[in-house]
């Protein structure tokens, strides 16, 4: 398995005399933010057996839902957001408190003025039909707007070290306003990557019409994974129908991997932290409270 | 220790006995797997096994596996298998019948849709080989907030609702004949 994937002048990449400072080699720019990468092929990172990455979402940018064949951990150096991951098998635990608005990008107020009558009437109308149990209960809910549920949504910010396992999909959304910086080290090296020595990046969503990063295999546009199924079989899978399953395969997305959200993010998310100790450890404000206030 | 533990050590399992399926559906079939927590020599040689029997209409749900290569070798029957790498491009999309294999690496995304009757036994290099599905009540979109699933795919709410919470099954499903896409088609238009 190590000699898949290693270009044979690589081969001896350990030869350790002098040692270089590197800088990001390929950038790939999205919508709302950046993918910069360090070439993983350079003698000295393929030694140790990593690729680095930095991921830049700008203001209100969604870093699309993507995976990876090895263990990753990433540094956030600026900038606050939010981000889930799915791991399969748990439980969805986090639930919105109103169903979603039926048409996203209305006005503020229109969607109070609305979300406060379809909620009582969508409750109304669940509770009519719960009255009507049976097959179609969870798809009709479905229509009727219940409110949403997902898994796990954590809140990051610079400073945090955040691990994520291979196989395991991640999104995160810039909440701040500033961009996000985050540095991240993918260990293709590990024994957990059971592929080569190539950092393979894999997307639940968008298109990468600029291509992957590392080498010239990786050259090609990248789509995402559900776009090299047959849309017939996707829809039978997804219970949709044809149309919503091309759709799905983003054939004329060419926002990248960090796209814009327009209007409000709606995704719950539990209270901060009362605003960060640390932030008031740095920057104190005004002289100390009492002698043990240092 | 470990001579005793492996002298005394169980080396076999039988996984075709049906009432020891892990996921079963009437009329669908079964898929049953073992691993090192049901065999525990498994965690010395790091691999593990999945076996599955479908009938004719039944497809198992996309998905992928999150830390093993898999090898899939029909023991009976007929599918159709389509297989998806990391740059979104269909790698493999062939019947595959009794006697032939498909590598099915770490990542790539798979779907198998029965012909007649398809029976397979998978190896994987994972003594705990996880999956994640791309469909269905745990899959990974099932997880995702509808916000991201709007915006990801540029799609209304109601069409992400659709996305996320039509198809119930966790593992196998019926592949549903052209005649009742039609019909959803005209109640969608």
């Amino acid at each position: 398995r190590q000699s898949l994937g290693v270009p044979p002048q690589l081969r001896n990449e350990c030869n350790l005399d002098n040692l270089d400072v590197l800088q990001a080699t390929e950038t790939i720019k999205s919508e709302a933010g950046q993918l910069e990468y360090w070439d993983h092929n350079h003698p000295q990172i393929r030694c140790a057996g990593v690729s680095i990455a930095r991921l830049v979402i700008e203001q209100g940018g969604l870093y699309l839902p993507t995976f990876f064949s090895s263990p990753k951990i990433s540094y956030v150096v600026q900038g606050m957001g939010i981000s889930g991951r799915v791991i399969p098998g748990c439980a969805e635990t986090f639930m919105d408190s109103q169903p979603m608005q039926q048409q996203q990008g209305q006005g503020q107020q229109g969607q109070q003025g609305q979300q406060g009558q379809q909620g009582q009437q969508g409750q109304q109308g669940q509770q009519g039909q719960q009255g009507q149990q049976g097959q179609q209960g969870q798809q009709q809910q479905g229509q009727q707007g219940f409110p949403d549920m997902y898994q796990k949504v954590e809140h990051v910010r610079h400073g945090d070290v955040i691990a994520i396992t291979p196989g395991s999909a991640h999104w995160i959304y810039n909440t701040g306003d500033q961009p996000l910086v985050i540095i991240s080290l993918l260990d293709i090296a590990n024994y957990q990557n059971q592929l080569d020595r190539n950092p393979r990046v894999f997307r639940l969503a968008g298109n990468n019409p600029q291509g992957g990063f590392g080498g010239p295999q990786q050259q090609q546009p990248q789509q995402n994974m559900l776009s090299g199924f047959d849309p017939q079989v996707l829809a039978q899978a997804l219970k949709i129908d044809v149309r919503l399953a091309q759709e799905l395969q983003n054939q004329q997305d060419n926002r990248g991997n960090i796209v814009r959200v327009r209007g409000p993010f709606q995704v719950a998310r539990p209270p901060l932290r009362q605003s960060y100790e640390s932030e008031k450890w740095r920057h104190p404000r005004g002289p100390p409270q009492s002698p043990q206030d240092n | 220790g470990l001579e005793e533990t492996i002298c005394s050590m169980r080396t076999h399992e039988n996984i075709d006995d049906p009432a020891r399926a892990d996921v079963y559906k009437p009329n669908l079939g079964r898929v049953t797997s073992v691993n090192s927590l049901t065999l525990p020599i498994l965690q010395y040689v790091r691999l593990s096994a999945t076996r599955g029997i479908i009938q004719g209409n039944a497809m198992v749900l996309p998905k992928y596996n999150m830390n093993a290569n898999e090898i899939l070798y029909c023991t009976r029957g007929q599918a159709r298998i389509q297989v998806v790498n990391d740059n979104g491009q269909n790698v493999l999309d062939q019947q595959v019948q009794k006697g032939q294999l498909v590598v099915i690496p770490q990542g790539f995304a798979y779907v198998v849709q029965s012909q007649n009757n398809f029976e397979w036994i998978s190896f994987k290099t994972n003594a705990n080989a996880m999956i994640s599905t791309l469909a269905g009540r745990t899959s990974a979109l099932r997880a995702l907030p509808l916000e991201v699933i709007t915006n990801a795919y540029q799609i209304s709410l109601e069409e992400a609702r659709r996305l996320k919470f039509n198809t119930l099954e966790t593992t196998l499903t019926h592949a549903r004949s052209g005649q009742q896409q039609l019909i959803d088609q005209i109640v969608e238009a």
